[in-house]
Formats: structure tokens, sequence, C-alpha cells
């Protein structure tokens, strides 16, 4: 799991059977103290792999939404909940976004935000982020070597990279690169293997370096299945996925387009290994 | 639920806001002290296991 905190702008990201959604109480209260109102929400995740798992208020996505909405001051009045499917009835995105008047004005921003969820991970590449038994070392420690053994390191060389190996298994890394974060997070265990991506880039960017991340990242797992989700105010982002995608062996099964007051579109694409 | 707790699919939450006052525009978020993040993410059940920071934003990996 992860956490950035911008000036303005805080960004959580947590898995398992946390109660992410009880955070926005306190950090209301938090940002009223330092003279910060909150002007936009943004709320996403993929299915759950385990949905009669999840504590309150994440039992169901009309659970979930009716929290943020009890929840969310009544400035943010422009309100959107969605379900984005694709072919696969295990893989739909879940989007809330909610905004006042001032941040739709202001929605013309150049990021957007890359989302990508793989399952049925590479066998070999996953057995990298096990930790030998009795090793004795610790997670800063055991991170570095993952960090480094999986090619992690090499997907944004200029990136400073803050890293962690769970014990016996499992890796979470942070990389800051001047305003821009990435994270990763795996879960290797066979059977429900699983790692995510997530970065943020600009649409003022060469158009090879999303395309030449997302290869790396897909090198590093070799999942059997992957969905990417991408948030964009003004710009399709979109069609540079597939395109860098699709060469290394997978296929897109679905893509579905929404659209969001505050956040633009959201283009949500699913890719399974080609049949060969 | 799998026997080690297992979900691997995150649930992210982005959250903007704005402030009148240039000087706490200016670290704003940054400005809470650390025992608020920890209350914060008390709340979410998680905990803070490395972190580090720039001139731009402060990253921290979480526990879970």
């Amino acid at each position: 799991s992860s956490l950035f905190v911008y000036p303005t702008k805080i960004i959580i990201k947590t898995c398992g059977t946390t109660q992410l959604l009880k955070s926005i109480g306190p950090l209301l209260h938090y940002a009223c103290n330092l003279g910060l109102t909150l002007c936009s929400c943004r709320y996403t995740r993929g299915s759950f792999i385990f949905p009669k798992s999840q504590p309150f208020p994440h039992t169901s996505f009309k659970e979930e939404v009716i929290y943020l909405e009890e929840n969310l001051p009544s400035n943010l009045c422009y309100r959107k909940a969605s379900v984005m499917p694709s072919k696969m009835t295990s893989h739909s995105w879940h989007v809330f976004t909610a905004s006042d008047q001032t941040h739709i004005v202001s929605q013309n921003d150049d990021l957007y935000t890359i989302e990508v969820c793989m399952t049925e991970l590479d066998r070999v590449m996953a057995h990298k982020f096990f930790q030998p038994p009795g090793d004795g070392k610790n997670g800063d420690i055991a991170g570095k070597e993952m960090t480094k053994l999986t090619g992690i390191g090499d997907i944004n060389p200029g990136a400073i990279i803050c890293d962690f190996a769970f014990d016996p298994c499992g890796y979470s890394m942070n990389g800051i690169d001047n305003d821009r974060y990435s994270t990763i997070h795996v879960t290797p265990e066979d059977g429900y293997s699983y790692a995510s991506f997530e970065c943020v880039g600009s649409i003022f960017d060469d158009n090879d370096d999303i395309a030449e991340v997302l290869k790396k990242v897909v090198q590093v797992f070799r999942p059997a299945t992957m969905s990417v989700s991408t948030t964009c105010a003004s710009h399709e982002v979109w069609t540079r996925v597939a395109n860098a995608v699709e060469p290394l062996g997978m296929k897109c099964r679905s893509c579905a387009v929404d659209e969001f007051p505050d956040s633009g579109s959201v283009v949500f694409q699913t890719f399974t290994v080609r049949r060969k | 639920m799998a026997v080690s707790g297992f979900e691997g699919f995150e649930k992210r939450l982005e959250l903007h806001f704005f402030g009148d006052d240039p000087v706490v525009d200016n670290m704003g978020l940054r400005l809470l002290d650390f025992e608020s993040l920890v209350k914060v993410l008390n709340a979410v059940q998680c905990t803070v296991v490395s972190a580090v920071g720039n001139h731009y934003f402060d990253a921290y990996v979480l526990s879970e």
C-alpha cells in the first residue's frame, strides 16, 4: 500500500481488507486545521477477489458510494459513480468522482494517471518476490535486492526508489521523480498472484515514454491478464497503451470509456495473453 | 477469503484541496505531522514501513 502527500493533493492506495474510505473523515479534519478545503475526490478500484471478506464500508460498490456521499462535504456537488465493464465479469473498474465548481473549471490538466492491475503472473518472475527462508534480511534490504533482481529499478532509472519486501513474500515500492510518483505492489502467491503498477505522465511527454514504461512493466511480471485504466482530462492517451502492450503478445479484449465531471475521460482496457 | 488474507486489488482514493493562504499552499498537507498521518492510517488499518520525500512531495510505503 502507498500514501503520497503533496501540498494540496493526497493519494492513498491500499489492498487487503483495509478500510480506506474511513480515512476521509480524519483527512478532512486535519486539512481543515491547515486552512485547506476539499475541492475534488476520486475513488477507484477493480473487482475484489474476495468481496464477502471486505469490511464496511467496502461490502459493495453501492455501499461505498453511499459512504462517500454521506462523508463528503456538500460543496462537492458534481458527483458520478460508474462501474465500467469488461468482457471478463471478474474485471470491472469502479469509479466515483465528486468535485466542486472550481475544480471543474480548472480540469484542463495535462497530467494523466495510469493504473495497471496484473494477475496470473509468470511463476518464475513471481518467485523473485519471495524471500529465501531464514536469510534474516530486513524489509528495506530485501526490497532493494528485489528491485534490482527483477528489473523494477530499470523502469524509470531516473527515479528515487523507496522499496520494501514483506516476509515471507510480497513487495511494495514507490518511485519519485521530481513531481511525479510511480508505485508497484506485488503479492506473488501462486494461484492468486497479483501485481499493480501506477504512474502519472503528461500529455506533453514524448509519445514513446509511457509505451516504454509499460513494456518494461509487462516484462517484469509477464501477466496472463492485465487491465489498464487511463484517466486523462483532455487527451486520448489510451491509444498509446495498446500500441505498447500488443507487440508483447497481449491482445486487447475489451475497452470501455466513460466521462466524469472532474477527471475527464476514464478508459478501461483489458488484455490477455494472445493464444498461440 | 484465502488463508493468507490475500486481496490483491487495491482501493485508491485521491483528494484535492485548495486554500487561501499562499504560505500554507506552498507546503499544505505536507505540514501534517507524522502523528496525524498515523492517526489517519489507523482508521484505514495500515502503518508506515518506509518513507522518502523530495522538494515536491512525500511518499510512504504502507503495510498491507
